[in-house]
């Protein structure tokens, strides 16, 4: 059991170093309490954005938390890849550079799974192949529309 | 394997009956405030079994149910399908019947429960009915899809209901395929409005177990 | 001390009328579990977006919630006025056409208050008087840039 | 009544000592992610004694002192002072010494308290200082400025100290002078990153006491 961890843990570990460095343009990794022992403790990210001194998880800035969180959930993907990913508004703490990087990555994980993401933001919008439009007119009900980007074409 | 589409029935903010078609790769959905966004990732979580109504942003289950829609009836009924593409997933991987299993000379490896026709394999082209459970047919091993139904009284007593390709299943019974699919009621694949620094705010053990759901 | 608490109520309860009507285009309410006897239960919103039914709370959106919020916030403040306000990116659920919304609220009750307001979203920096940028270099400390929008001049 | 600037002393991001100028009215911050946003309102706290270490995204005050500053010395210190303009405020706000209250011919209603001079009297125009305590020059009954400063030793021990206008007071004397101009720690003028929503997921009671606060 300790076995299948560690192998899990490791390979998670090498994904968060390489996606890490890659959104926060910083180093990262993943550290155990407990080396020897990991089940005796819990499992920290050790987190330098942009190369800055590492500092307690709790007191780096919202944009910093948010792409240190999604460079965790991508470790796990690439180790253990789910069929789809659903992301509701990840983007709202990040500034425009930040979300430009983060959809540039979601891009290319698009290529092994399905990527269904809400965002307001205007290069997420930007990087998909296709969005899908979603309103409400008073009193009534939501309505959905599709647009696909890469035929540049409305449908439905 | 991808979701093609979800069709959401009186669902929240859905009226009527919606269908909602996804292709594979990168999707956006986008519009303005309280339009119904994440009411579709709800409609997925409700579908799919992942999330209590808590998760869902509904206090009770009944809430789910349209307003407009409980309002003039008896009974009024949610229902959310979400149909996946599954043909580019190995045979082994669907939970279908012994026989089903061993007419395709694939036996599931670990199948102790006997979940009722849960899956079409990708060579079946015949409803498979020796013991009186049909497969239906419309899903040519290409779909495989799930409906959830949510029935609300006016008194407001309720019953769920699961089904695969049409036919009635038990929760666990879609919890125990989905896993063969690598969906799960724990994983970080679906992120909630607000919820992306949770895994910075939870504890170290939490987080280390996350790992070990994985492994 | 039931009649100082009640005034109050009453004054808040008047500001958070107008105010939710401008700021989420619907009709809102404050509403206590116990009118007769308020120290026996708690306060409620009731809150109709857009002329939208009641809903619970919970069940409103990103964006509804967090005009929902506002509108409570700037009608305390209506009824006992602070020197300043400090807000720290409180426009992150919502939509272009909501910031701009809350960006003239706030330009507004800046007449009678200092506002200092951190934020990334473009119709928010465009309705304020003045921008304060702040960077921080790789290896560097945060460097602070004042531009006064009014001036169209950039200062120290 | 408004802040004019806000000084700061080797405070988180801030190396060096930085000054913030900020005017009346409506005033934007904005910059990318990690660039010291949110630890400008930090300093705003810290320097009114509004918010607790966590508040203020710290596990502890020394978390707050520059990293680099810390690292170098026997004892770092960090310091913000934030100066407001009070031309627009009535004399009576202004908690001060019975002298000088009564020196006005304004006698501070309720002042049982006896803070050092805690504030200057718009008239003013000499020191007060029959009992050895000098109201400093500068803020010429224009301005009022708070001070803390934060001392930590190379073991990780700290003091921490508040000034009114550059003579020493507790946290309670700068409180209540703070709650004669409307600033409170409880207040609602203050909505941290990610907080904004709080006010709806709080229970009923908690948002009933914000009120009975006001009243
Ligand atoms: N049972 C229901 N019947 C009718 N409408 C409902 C029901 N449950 C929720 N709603 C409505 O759905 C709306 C919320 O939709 P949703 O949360 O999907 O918005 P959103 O598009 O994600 O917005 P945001 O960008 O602000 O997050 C609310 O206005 C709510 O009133
Ligand atoms: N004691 C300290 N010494 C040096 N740097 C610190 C210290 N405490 C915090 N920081 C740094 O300050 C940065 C966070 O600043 P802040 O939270 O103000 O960013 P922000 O501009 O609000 O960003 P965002 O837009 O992402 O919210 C972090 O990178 C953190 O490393
Ligand atoms: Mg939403
Ligand atoms: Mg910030």
């Amino acid at each position: 059991r300790q076995h299948a961890f560690q192998e899990a843990f490791d390979a998670v570990n090498e994904n968060f170093k390489a996606i890490f460095a890659q959104l926060s343009d910083g180093d990262g990794y993943l550290q155990l309490d407990d080396p020897q022992s990991p089940f005796n403790g819990g499992l920290n990210l050790v987190a330098h954005p942009k190369g800055k001194p590492v500092r307690r998880l709790a007191s780096m800035s919202g944009g910093e938390k948010s792409l240190t969180a999604l460079s965790f959930i991508f470790a796990l993907q690439r180790y253990r890849p789910s069929p789809f990913y659903a992301f509701d508004e990840v983007d709202m703490f990040l500034d425009g550079a930040n979300v430009e990087r983060l959809s540039k990555m979601i891009k290319h994980q698009a290529q092994q799974a399905q990527f269904i993401v809400v965002s307001l933001r205007r290069p997420m919008i930007e990087a998909a192949q296709r969005t899908i439009g979603v309103t409400q007119a008073r009193g009534a009900y939501t309505q959905v529309l599709g647009i696909n980007l890469e035929a540049k074409s409305a449908s439905m | 394997m991808h979701i093609k589409h979800v069709e959401l029935s009186h669902f929240k903010s859905f009226g009527g009956t919606t269908a909602v078609p996804l292709l594979p790769g990168f999707t956006v959905i986008s519009g303005p405030n309280g339009s119904g966004k994440s009411n579709i990732l709800d409609a997925l979580l409700f579908a799919l079994g992942l999330a209590s109504s808590k998760g869902m942003r509904a206090d009770r289950l009944p809430d789910l149910v349209n307003q407009n829609h409980i309002g003039r009836r008896a009974t009024a009924e949610a229902s959310v399908t979400v149909t996946f593409d599954i043909s580019d997933v190995p045979p082994e991987l669907l939970m279908g019947d012994e026989e089903d299993a061993s007419a395709n000379g694939t036996a599931a490896p670990s199948d102790d429960a006997q979940p009722p026709a849960a899956a079409v394999a990708a060579d079946t082209t015949q409803p498979i009915s020796e013991d009186g459970k049909v497969v239906p047919l419309p899903c040519q091993g290409k779909e495989w899809s799930v409906t959830r139904r949510l029935r609300v009284t006016s008194q407001g007593t309720y019953t769920s209901s699961y089904a695969i390709n049409g036919v009635p299943c038990t929760l666990s019974e879609l919890h125990e395929q989905l896993q063969r699919f690598r969906i799960y009621p724990e994983g970080y694949n679906v992120v909630l409005q607000g919820d992306v620094t949770s895994i910075i705010s939870m504890n170290a053990r939490e987080r280390r177990e996350i790992i070990d759901e994985l492994a």
